[in-house]
C-alpha cells in the first residue's frame, strides 16, 4: 500500500538479481580505451558506435537552452565561447574532447558543455 | 544518486551505486519520464582503460564524457561520486576559472586522474580530500582491506566531516545519497532512510552483490532519474552495470 502514495516507498525488494523484469532495461556494452593512443584518438571507437545517441542528447540540451533563452543567444554563446575554453582545460582531457567532437561531428562547444555539465548544473 | 560501500563477514568490500541524473530538465508527460534521463540511458557504456595491453582501471561512463563518475582500479580501490548542492557552487568555480583563477580542478577530471594514476586507497583518499575543486561533491571511496571505505564530503576548498567504515562499532556499510551525512535529507527526497532500512534488514551476514542490487532496486532508491546501477567488487577486480527503469507508480526523483 505504501507504494501507491509518495514517496512510493516499497517494502525492501528481494530476488531482483540477476537483473530481470520491468526495472531492468538491458546490460551495458563493454569497450576498450587504449591510453597508449593519442588522446584525440582514444574515444573514436565508442563515439562511432554512439554518435547518434550523443547527437540526440546534445540536441535535447540545446532545446532546453532555447527554452530558457528563446532568442538562441545561450546556444550561440555555447558554440562561440566554449570552444575558446577547451584549451584552458587540462591535458589530455582537452585533446580527448576535441577528438570526440571530430569523431561525432558535434560542435566542439557542445562537447565541452557536456563535459563540464556537473559544474554548470550546480547553477 | 545513491552510493554505498559494504563489508561482508569475510572482509570483502562491495561498492554499488545508482546514477540518477536529469532533474528539472524536461518532463515527458506521455511517457512519464525525464527527457534527459531517457537520452542518457543509450549512452551508458562500460570502459576498460588499458595501457601496455593491461587494464589500468574500468568505469561506467556516458559516451562522450571523458570524466569519471563510477570506477574501479582492480584489486586497489573503487570510486563513485554523487552530486552535492551548495550555495558556494560550481558556477562560482567557473566564474573564477573564466577570470583566470585556475587553481581548482574540474570534478570529473579529478576522479579520472585518481582512477588513472593513484595506486592505493590512501593515495586516492588524499587526492580526493585535499585537491581544490571548482564544485562541491561527495566522493565515495572503497579500498581493498577490511575497514577501508569512506564518504568524503567536499566543499570547493575543504573536506568536511569524513565518515569512515567502522565495523567494530557496527558500521559495516557507508551510504550516501545527495545530502550531508550529519544532516537530515530533504523530506521530499529522502532516499537515505529507505536504503538504510533495507541494508539493515539485509544484515551484514547476508550482504552480497545480489542483496545490494535488491536495495538499489527498491523505490524510491530506484526512481525516474535512475539511469544505471553499477556493482563493483575490488577483490575480484569486477564491475557490472545495468540500465534501469522505474515502472509506475514511481517517484520522479
Amino acid at each position: 500500500s505504501m507504494q501507491y502514495v509518495p514517496p512510493f516507498t516499497e517494502d525492501c525488494r528481494t530476488g531482483m538479481y540477476p537483473p530481470n523484469g520491468p526495472t531492468f532495461k538491458g546490460a551495458v556494452t563493454w569497450y576498450t580505451v587504449d591510453l597508449d593512443l593519442l588522446p584525440s584518438k582514444r574515444w573514436t571507437e565508442i563515439i562511432t558506435d554512439k554518435k547518434n545517441e550523443l547527437i540526440n542528447m546534445v540536441q535535447a540540451i540545446k532545446d532546453l537552452a532555447d527554452e530558457f533563452v528563446p532568442s538562441g543567444r545561450l546556444e550561440e554563446l555555447i558554440d562561440k565561447a566554449l570552444p575558446l575554453m577547451v584549451d584552458t582545460l587540462p591535458y589530455p582531457f582537452n585533446e580527448e574532447i576535441k577528438g570526440i567532437a571530430a569523431a561525432s561531428g558535434v560542435p566542439l562547444g557542445e562537447v565541452v558543455l557536456f563535459n563540464i555539465f556537473y559544474e554548470i548544473f550546480t547553477v | 544518486c545513491t552510493s554505498l560501500v559494504a563489508e561482508d563477514p569475510d572482509g570483502n568490500l562491495i561498492h554499488a551505486r545508482n546514477l540518477d541524473f536529469g532533474l528539472f530538465m524536461g518532463w515527458d508527460i506521455k511517457n512519464q519520464s525525464w527527457v534527459i534521463t531517457e537520452l542518457l540511458k543509450p549512452l551508458v557504456v562500460n570502459v576498460d582503460f588499458r595501457r601496455n595491453n593491461s587494464t589500468v582501471f574500468q568505469s561506467t561512463n556516458f559516451a562522450g564524457y571523458v570524466g569519471m563518475l563510477t570506477g574501479v582500479r582492480p584489486y586497489m580501490f573503487t570510486l563513485t561520486m554523487n552530486e552535492r548542492f551548495s550555495l558556494d557552487g560550481g558556477y562560482i568555480g567557473i566564474l573564477e576559472w573564466i577570470l583566470g583563477k585556475r587553481d581548482g580542478v574540474w570534478m570529473s577530471f579529478l576522479t579520472r586522474s585518481v582512477l588513472e594514476n593513484a595506486t592505493s586507497y590512501a593515495e586516492a583518499k588524499k587526492l580526493l580530500s585535499d585537491t581544490k575543486l571548482l564544485a562541491p561533491a561527495y566522493f565515495i571511496l572503497g579500498g581493498n582491506q577490511s575497514g577501508e571505505a569512506c564518504i568524503i564530503t567536499r566543499s570547493r576548498t575543504h573536506n568536511l566531516n569524513p565518515l569512515e567504515l567502522d565495523v567494530q562499532h557496527g558500521r559495516w556499510y557507508v551510504l550516501e545519497t545527495n545530502y550531508d551525512h550529519w544532516k537530515m535529507p530533504l523530506f521530499l527526497d529522502d532516499r537515505r532512510t529507505p536504503a538504510m532500512k533495507c541494508m539493515n534488514q539485509t544484515t551484514q551476514a547476508n550482504v552480497s552483490i545480489k542483496t545490494v542490487y535488491d536495495v538499489l532496486s527498491t523505490k524510491p532508491v530506484l526512481n525516474k532519474l535512475t539511469t544505471y546501477t553499477t556493482l563493483m567488487e575490488v577483490s575480484k577486480g569486477k564491475l557490472e552495470s545495468y540500465i534501469r527503469a522505474c515502472p509506475n507508480p514511481c517517484m520522479p526523483w
